[in-house]
């Protein structure tokens, strides 16, 4: 788990996609 | 080459043509080695890489197209190293990480600032113990408090700026900083300074722009006003 990469990936295309934002 | 290499040619006096190629060259090997890779780097090649970028920020007006050059590609390289756990850990670790991301917050070099922009953005919803966005929101108002303007000016400079993509790039952080506010009045505060700032009149043009990116982000801002507007 340690070893996972794409995080930054992952955070920004939430953001690009709205994902992000969506309320919980 | 090893991550201790790239280490010692950070430390050499590099000029700005030889700096660049160096930190190209580091960009790719960040991206395309695995983490071990990126840890052997680490806390020490983060540092280096930081105060480079500091020294050419404080360079000012004098810069260079290679010191602008250089700037932008520490970032691009901060983007890769924080791509994953260790490397993430050592920038929020990092005393500076963020002001000097803030710092890159520069309208004046729009690729640059769409780069930053949006790794602030990414800090600011990244799960974290500590409220992400609200230590982003405090370096930006930190740094608009040393040059003796609004904290929001340089975003609304930047929405002002012909490059779709920085406009898309200013309402992500916008609505980053926005959404992760747990409190309404937080929340309601931020957005009105805003508009009072400018906002209010670049949306308008924004709103106009044919853009599936920005029209995402208009749609995630008007709906999170609205919605505030309910609660209230």
């Amino acid at each position: 788990e340690d070893d996972e990469t794409g995080i930054m990936d992952g955070l920004l295309e939430a953001l690009q996609s709205g994902a992000a934002f969506r309320r919980k | 080459k090893s991550a201790m290499m790239y280490i010692q040619e950070l430390k050499m006096d590099y000029k700005d043509t030889q700096m660049l190629s160096c930190l190209e060259s580091l960009r790719v090997s960040l991206n395309n080695n695995p983490v071990s890779w990126v840890q052997n780097f680490g806390a020490e090649g983060l540092a280096l890489l930081l105060n480079l970028l500091r020294k050419l920020q404080d360079e000012k007006e004098d810069n260079s197209m290679n010191g602008v050059k250089c700037q932008h590609e520490i970032i691009r390289c901060l983007k890769a190293f924080m791509n994953n756990k260790h490397g993430l850990k050592s920038m929020l670790d990092s005393e500076e990480g963020i002001t000097l991301l803030v710092k890159a917050i520069n309208p004046k070099v729009p690729h640059m600032m769409v780069d930053a922009v949006k790794l602030l953005s990414a800090l600011c919803i990244l799960e974290h113990s500590e409220n992400l966005h609200e230590r982003v929101l405090e370096a930006i108002t930190e740094e608009a408090e040393k040059r003796e303007i609004e904290r929001f000016q340089p975003l609304l400079t930047g929405m002002n700026v012909q490059n779709i993509a920085l406009k898309g790039g200013c309402m992500q952080l916008i609505n980053a900083l926005i959404s992760r506010g747990e409190e309404l009045e937080f929340r309601i505060h931020i957005r009105s300074e805003l508009l009072r700032l400018g906002l209010r009149d670049l949306l308008k043009e924004v709103r106009m722009i044919e853009n599936e990116e920005l029209r995402v982000q208009l749609i995630v801002f008007d709906e999170q006003a609205e919605d505030d507007s309910e609660d209230l």
